[in-house]
């Protein structure tokens, strides 16, 4: 309400129209399937502009990626620095797996939690032969930065830091001692 | 040609090397080891018979036949190891036939088998309307029972060729079995259950001792004439046929911890976490 134009209100209609039992057991007509997917997809657009106002303060800020179980996500392969928030709805603290597509060219990656500066392990994953074939000709991320997101909180979320390095950048690093410690 | 093994902290999984085929399962921490096998099939949709002209459609699931086809040539299924014993996640590619895939990961810390599965676009040239399932097989005397959850709420028991409040006559051995999978199917015996949770509603059953089975995907040719008025045959963008990608959770656990373990994963699949990102740029790094 603070912030005016940011509301969820279009996603709680487009969710309303969806309680219609076509919609709930699939038994509609396809040009209406594309129809309730089109609300849907509205619906979700404003409620990323809620999020990121609640998380950043700022509508535009905080980025999202859709097609993240298909491996595709410019940002992540665009951006050489960022940040990674991961928000959990249950009222227990979870962990989870974070993937992200990534290009592996020549390049290293450290993912750091930001509340206790300590490095999280992280691993590439080249992307699989399905993924390639269900994707099609978008995207060209040849592998996943996969690392564990451990004790979130609940209802909260925690933040990290992942840095694409070239090699001789990580070289210079290793006199760095929290990189030191995540290596042994 | 050897067989693969993938594990982590609570579940072994190995897979046969001369057929590419699931072969054990082994929970770590309660000590069971059991023998599981898994195939995908699809079954002949029905364009309606002497008995009945009843089509397979978005209301009526009805194959023309119980038995179904391997979605792979002669069985066997290619088998990839993509990361073999390495700390975060192990990940073993399976491709059953050019348009049917599964990768099954184990990652360290977590307490359940993920297999991705990845059907499409179905092939259509031969003019058969396909409906895709995977079926476990796992030596468990399950006397026909099996458990479904109704609308994610109450799990109720199902069983074979029975309904508990009228005498059943069963004329669809297949349809006349499945039942709704909004959250997660199970069977066991005495001591142990077997449990595959859905990342979304699928029909599910177990039409044999021993098995679990879930369709994945359809593409048909008919229209089941309950009002939809179009057969379920999406082409999607290349107009070749939809691709569909989700997830099976499987866990093998003893009897008196199952409930425990599947209650709780659910939760975390159900309200997964939500990722989002921002660029550290100065302002943005002010805020954090």
């Amino acid at each position: 309400a603070k912030t005016g134009t940011v509301s969820s209100q279009k996603l709680r209609e487009a969710m309303g129209v969806a309680q219609h039992h076509d919609a709930v057991s699939g038994t509609e007509k396809q040009h209406v399937a594309n129809d309730y997917a089109k609300r849907l997809y509205k619906g979700r657009e404003v409620c990323k502009a809620v999020i990121s106002t609640a998380v950043m303060g700022n509508p535009d800020d905080l980025h999202f990626c859709d097609y993240l179980n298909i491996t595709l996500c410019d940002f992540t392969q665009k951006t050489d620095e960022f940040t990674v928030v991961v928000y959990n709805p249950l009222a227990r603290n979870i962990p989870t797996y974070v993937r992200l597509p990534v290009s592996d060219d020549s390049g290293t990656f450290t993912v750091k939690d930001k509340l206790t500066g300590m490095y999280v392990g992280s691993q590439i994953v080249p992307v699989t032969q399905p993924t390639l074939l269900v994707r099609r000709n978008k995207g060209n991320a040849d592998s996943e930065l996969v690392f564990k997101a451990d004790n979130i909180p609940p209802l909260g979320f925690s933040e990290f830091s992942v840095i694409k390095s070239n090699f001789s950048d990580v070289y210079k690093k290793t006199n760095n001692k929290g990189f030191h410690r995540r290596v042994r | 040609g050897g067989d693969v093994t993938i594990a982590n902290e609570y579940f072994k999984v190995v897979f046969d090397g001369s057929n590419g085929q699931m072969k054990t399962i082994a929970n770590i921490e309660s000590g069971i080891t059991l023998p599981v096998m898994q195939q995908m099939f699809w079954y002949n949709a029905s364009m309606g018979n002497n008995i009945s002209l009843q089509k397979s459609g978005a209301y009526v699931f009805r194959p023309n036949s119980s038995t179904p086809f391997h979605c792979t040539q002669d069985g066997k299924i290619e088998l990839e190891v993509l990361q073999g014993d390495t700390p975060l996640v192990q990940e073993v590619v399976q491709k059953f036939s050019d348009w049917a895939w599964q990768v099954v990961r184990l990652y360290s810390g977590m307490r359940y088998i993920e297999a991705e599965w990845t059907i499409g676009p179905i092939p259509f040239d031969d003019g058969y309307g396909k409906e895709i399932i995977s079926r476990f097989y796992f030596p468990l005397q399950t006397n026909g029972e099996f458990y479904t959850d109704a609308n994610g709420r109450e799990i109720l028991k199902r069983k074979k060729n029975f309904r508990p409040t009228w005498t059943l006559n069963q004329s669809e051995p297949v349809a006349g079995n499945y039942y709704p999978v909004n959250s997660r199917i199970y069977t066991n015996d005495t001591k142990t259950q077997f449990t595959i949770l859905t990342d979304r509603s699928q029909g599910g059953s177990s039409l044999f001792n021993g098995t679990l089975e879930l369709m994945m995907h359809r593409r048909l040719f008919g229209d089941d004439a309950k009002g939809v008025g179009e057969p379920l045959n999406e082409t999607g963008q290349f107009d070749d046929g939809l691709i569909a990608r989700g997830k099976h959770f499987i866990l093998v656990d003893s009897l008196s911890d199952a409930a425990k373990h599947h209650r709780l994963l659910a939760e975390e699949i159900y309200m997964s976490p939500l990722v989002s990102f921002y660029a550290n740029v100065s302002t943005n790094d002010r805020r954090s």
